[in-house]
């Protein structure tokens, strides 16, 4: 899982 | 980003902005649940943890800001601003954010996608922002007369969260291994919650008359 794909969501 | 997701935020900033709107010009926050509010700030704040150590784009960065700023400001007008703070419902709002904030840490802490504190301030956020608006929406019951712009900082909260399931849909189809289940659940309850609003909100315009909620 790609941490920085999850956070790219306000 | 897809045409949902920049509407979803859209929508989410006009919903800021509209509160801020009522408080700032008619100077009164009748009909808004500082509980809501304060849940909301606790939100962005567990949210945002990385805002500076994890840079995604200018754009994400000052939507954080907008957001961070904003809720903050907001839960300071109803709680000091000399005129304002007058017009709060308190006899109304008497929902006990310990109630909402406890389960969701307890959560948190039991299911997350990775047990760093970070990660788990996240998924808290998340928890708690579905149940956030539970305040607000207990407090419209009680009031008698919803005035227009309360209603559609509602609205357009609830549009927000219509929005980012359209949004991740779109990413589910449109991008490899897009599967975030926590996001999804909580998400989804939390547009839930507005269902019953929306239902009411709809038929007032319609009908053309005062939006009001049963009890």
């Amino acid at each position: 899982l790609n941490s920085g794909q999850l956070h790219d969501e306000l | 980003m897809n045409i949902f997701r920049f509407s979803g935020d859209m929508t989410h900033l006009m919903s800021v902005l509209v509160l801020l709107l009522k408080i700032h010009t008619i100077k009164s926050c009748a009909g808004i649940s500082l509980k809501t509010q304060e849940l909301y700030a606790l939100v962005f704040l567990a949210r945002y943890l990385d805002i500076v150590t994890n840079f995604i784009s200018l754009y994400n960065t000052i939507m954080k800001l907008i957001f961070l700023g904003s809720s903050f400001m907001i839960v300071w007008y109803i709680r000091r601003h000399r005129i304002v703070r007058r017009s709060y419902d308190k006899e109304h709002d008497t929902f006990r954010h310990l109630f909402l904030v406890l389960p969701c840490f307890i959560l948190a802490l039991l299911i997350n996608e990775r047990s760093a504190f970070k990660e788990i301030m996240w998924t808290f956020s998340l928890y708690l922002e579905a149940v956030a608006i539970l305040p607000q929406l207990v407090l419209l019951q009680r009031t008698k007369n919803i005035d227009n712009l309360t209603g559609q900082y509602v609205f357009f909260l609830g549009a927000y969260r219509a929005l980012y399931i359209c949004n991740w849909i779109y990413r589910y189809f449109t991008e490899p291994h897009y599967v975030h289940w926590i996001t999804w659940i909580s998400g989804l309850v939390q547009t839930l919650l507005y269902a019953d609003f929306f239902y009411y909100y709809f038929n007032s315009w319609k009908n053309n008359v005062k939006l009001q909620l049963p009890a």
